[in-house]
């Protein structure tokens, strides 16, 4: 992703 | 995954049975907001757009597509559903979509020295998406004021998303306490949607919780 930490919520 | 984001997630997904139950079982969707459930299956595809270039775990993936492939679903059912007239469905959307993406242009987790051009157009689509979602529920709040009578099955399915807010909120407490993790624009625009949540919460106590047989 390209923010600083991962999306993994929904 | 910790607990909170857990029980929050199955409540979300039981939102869905929920709505789903109302509508294939009472075979009517009289008091389901039409102009909601479009606002859903517009967050959820521009929200999950991801899913084309990133993979996350397997639970993350089948959440996503049964989101988009269920609110797709009850869009298609309450818009062809010849018995809702829609008369109280009138909450003026563009009011809220307009707002949402305008905010989305300008505050968003863009990072244009770094990703490509169609990746941070996907960062704009993911902040629109979570401001569109705090204020979806309007339409069908506007609904459940107006009518009298409202199925307590529609107020289950209100409630069960409101419980899903009510414990991501639990969850980024713990996440950022535990793991430093903290997206600003996510847990703003959750306060936000909780807080609305709260009307209802009234609303479902007058008219649900009072009268239960005791």
């Amino acid at each position: 992703a390209v923010a600083e930490e991962a999306k993994d919520e929904l | 995954m910790n607990i909170f984001r857990f029980v929050g997630d199955m409540s979300h997904l039981a939102s869905f049975f929920l709505l789903l139950a109302k509508l294939i079982y009472t075979k009517s969707s009289t008091g389901v907001s039409l102009k909601t459930q479009a606002l859903y299956l517009t967050v959820f595809v521009c929200r999950y757009l991801d899913l084309l270039v990133a993979f996350v775990s397997w639970y993350n993936e089948l959440m996503k597509i049964f989101f988009i492939a269920a609110s797709a679903y009850i869009v298609y059912v309450v818009a062809t559903s010849t018995r809702n007239s829609n008369a109280s469905d009138t909450y003026r959307v563009e009011f809220l979509v307009i707002p949402a993406l305008v905010l989305a242009c300008f505050v968003n987790e863009t990072h244009w020295s770094k990703g490509g051009w169609s990746l941070n157009v996907m960062e704009i689509l993911w902040a629109f998406s979570i401001y569109l979602e705090a204020v979806a529920v309007l339409p069908q709040l506007k609904m459940l004021h107006q009518l009298e009578d409202t199925t307590n099955i529609t107020m289950h399915y209100m409630a069960s998303l409101g419980i899903y807010r009510a414990f991501y909120l639990l969850n980024w407490v713990y996440r950022l306490y535990y793991e430093g993790y903290w997206h600003p624009i996510a847990v703003v625009a959750g306060i936000v949607q909780t807080l609305l949540y709260a009307d209802f919460f009234i609303l479902y106590y007058q008219s649900v919780l009072l009268r239960l047989p005791s």
